[in-house]
C-alpha cells in the first residue's frame, strides 16, 4: 500500500465507502483507483456529490458524520447516475 | 423522477404480494402494503387493485441475497429493499430484503409500511429525493413517528408531476381550493367537536382534519392529523362510535361510513348508511354511541334518534323517537356523544352534558373541552 493509503483497520470502512459510491453514485468500478488514491479528484468529487445529496456538510472528506450516514440502512436504488 | 421520466400510462394499477416474510403475520403485511399504496393514491388519480395470481403491474416479494435480478441483497442491515421504475416485466416490481427484521412499528426492526411506501414510490416513477424530509429520501429514518407520518410536499410535487393531483384533492385543477382550516386550539372556550368516541380505552375528539387522543392515564392529549392514522378516512367527520366487543370504531360522514380497527381501516368500506336501515331521507348522522352492556347503538339525527341492535345487526322497530323525550335535558342538536364511567357525554357547540342513563337525567353541565384539563 502507498504511504497515504488506508491502514489495515481502515480497510473495512474503505470497502464500504467504495461500494457505496459505486452502487449509489456511479463511481467507476475500479478498486485500485480508490484504494490507492482516495484523495483523487474523481473520488473527492463523488464524496462531495454524496454529501450534498444526503444533506451533509460538503467537505469531500470521510468525516464521522459522512461515515455514520453511509452506515445507515437505506434503499438499494442508486441516488444518482446511470442504471438499468 | 427517473431518467427518461418513466410512468404508468394508466391510472388503475394491479399489485400482487408474491410471498411473505416470516417476521410478520400475513394480514399485517397485506395491511402495510395497502396502507403504503393509499399514501400515493390519496394524492393522485391512481387506484390499485390486488391480484392473487398471474402477472400484476407491481409484483411485491421478499427475498434474500441473489434473487434473480442481478441486484443481490446484502444480508442484515444496509440495503433494505429496492424497486424498479414503471414498465413491463420486472419494472414496477418491489423487492424486500428478508434478512431484515420486518416490523409493524418503529421501535424494533424495520417498519415495513415506511419502506413499502418508499419502494412503491419508485414503482410509480419517483427517483430518490435529496430532501431529507421526503419519503423518497434514500436513508431509512427509524425515528419516524407513524402517528404523524405524511408525505412531504416534495413527494407530493414529484408524484403529481407524473400523474396530476387526486380528482378529489384540493390540488385538483380548476377547483377553487377551500381555505385551510386553522389548527384548532384545545383550550379555546368556543371549541366544538365533530365527533367523539372511545378507542381501546382512550378517547378521540375529532375536529376538522385533526383529532385529539386523550388517555385517562395522562393529562396532555396527543394531537394528530386523521390522515396520519387512517389515510382513507375523510376529514370533518359527522359521527364516530366504538363497538368494543368487535374492537372496531365506525366513522360516519354524509351517507357513508367506515370501519377501523386500531391503525387499520377495514376492507369493504365505506358503506352506505342506508345498509344499516336508515330511510333514504336520512343524509347524515349527527352523533352515535354504542351501549356495550345492552349491545345497542344509538344514532342521533337532528332532534330524533334511532336504535340499532348490535346482536341482530338490524335497526330496531319503532324508531326514530324524539331525543328530548328519552334523554331529558338533551334538547339541543347533538354534535357528538360518547360513554365513560357509565355516563353519556353529549356535546353541543362548546357545551357538554353529562347524562346518567339509569337516572335518565343530566347530572353536570361542562365545557366541551373539559377532558383536556385546560
Amino acid at each position: 500500500y502507498p504511504l497515504d493509503g488506508p491502514s489495515r483497520g481502515e480497510e473495512g470502512s474503505m470497502d464500504l465507502v467504495q461500494h457505496y459510491l459505486e452502487n449509489y453514485y456511479n463511481l467507476e468500478k475500479d478498486a485500485k483507483q480508490f484504494i490507492k488514491r482516495k484523495d483523487s479528484s474523481p473520488v473527492v468529487k463523488k464524496i462531495q456529490e454524496m454529501q450534498k445529496f444526503l444533506g451533509l456538510e460538503v467537505t469531500g472528506k470521510l468525516d464521522s458524520d459522512t461515515m455514520r450516514m453511509m452506515g445507515r440502512p437505506r434503499c438499494g436504488v442508486p441516488d444518482v447516475g446511470h442504471f438499468t | 423522477t427517473f431518467p427518461g421520466t418513466p410512468k404508468w400510462q394508466k391510472n388503475h394499477l394491479t399489485y400482487r404480494i408474491v410471498n411473505y416474510t416470516p417476521d410478520l403475520p400475513r394480514q399485517v403485511v397485506d395491511s402495510a402494503i395497502e396502507k403504503a399504496l393509499r399514501v400515493w393514491a390519496e394524492v393522485t388519480p391512481l387506484t390499485f387493485s390486488r391480484m392473487y395470481e398471474g402477472e400484476a403491474d407491481i409484483m411485491i416479494s421478499f427475498a434474500v441475497r441473489e434473487h434473480g435480478d442481478f441486484s443481490p441483497f446484502d444480508g442484515p442491515g444496509m440495503v433494505l429493499a429496492h424497486a424498479y421504475a414503471p414498465g413491463p416485466g420486472i419494472n414496477g416490481d418491489a423487492h424486500f430484503d428478508d434478512d431484515e427484521r420486518w416490523a409493524d412499528d418503529t421501535r424494533v426492526g424495520t417498519n415495513l409500511f415506511l419502506v413499502a411506501a418508499h419502494e412503491l414510490g419508485h414503482s410509480l416513477g419517483l427517483f430518490h429525493s435529496a430532501n431529507s424530509e421526503a419519503l423518497m429520501f434514500p436513508v431509512y429514518k427509524s425515528f419516524t413517528d407513524l402517528a404523524t407520518f405524511r408525505l412531504s410536499q416534495d413527494d407530493v410535487n414529484g408524484i403529481q408531476s407524473l400523474y396530476g393531483p387526486s380528482l378529489s384533492s384540493p390540488e385538483a385543477p380548476r377547483v377553487p381550493s377551500p381555505p385551510e382550516p386553522a389548527t384548532p386550539a384545545k383550550c379555546d372556550p368556543a371549541l366544538s367537536f365533530d365527533a367523539v368516541c372511545t378507542l381501546r380505552g382512550e378517547i378521540l375528539f375529532f375536529k376538522d382534519r385533526h383529532f385529539w387522543r386523550q388517555s385517562l392515564r395522562t393529562t396532555e392529549p396527543g394531537f394528530y392529523l386523521i390522515s396520519s392514522f387512517w389515510p382513507s378516512l375523510p376529514s370533518s367527520i359527522d359521527a364516530a362510535y366504538e363497538v368494543a366487543s368487535r374492537d372496531t370504531v365506525f366513522i360516519f360522514k354524509g351517507r357513508q361510513f367506515w370501519a377501523i380497527r386500531g391503525h387499520e381501516a377495514q376492507a369493504g368500506y365505506p358503506r352506505s348508511i342506508h345498509t344499516l336501515g336508515f330511510p333514504a331521507t336520512v343524509e347524515k348522522i349527527d352523533a352515535a354511541i354504542s351501549d356495550k352492556e345492552k349491545k345497542k347503538t344509538y344514532f342521533f339525527v337532528e332532534d330524533k334518534y334511532w336504535r340499532f341492535d348490535e346482536k341482530r345487526q338490524s335497526m330496531e322497530p319503532g324508531f326514530p323517537k324524539k331525543i328530548a323525550e328519552h334523554f331529558p335535558g338533551v334538547d339541543s342538536k347533538v354534535d357528538a356523544v360518547f360513554e365513560q364511567f357509565g355516563f353519556y357525554y353529549f356535546f353541543s357547540g362548546s357545551s357538554q352534558l353529562e347524562f346518567d342513563p339509569n337516572a335518565k337525567k343530566v347530572t353536570h353541565i361542562l365545557k366541551s373541552n373539559s377532558w383536556f384539563h385546560c
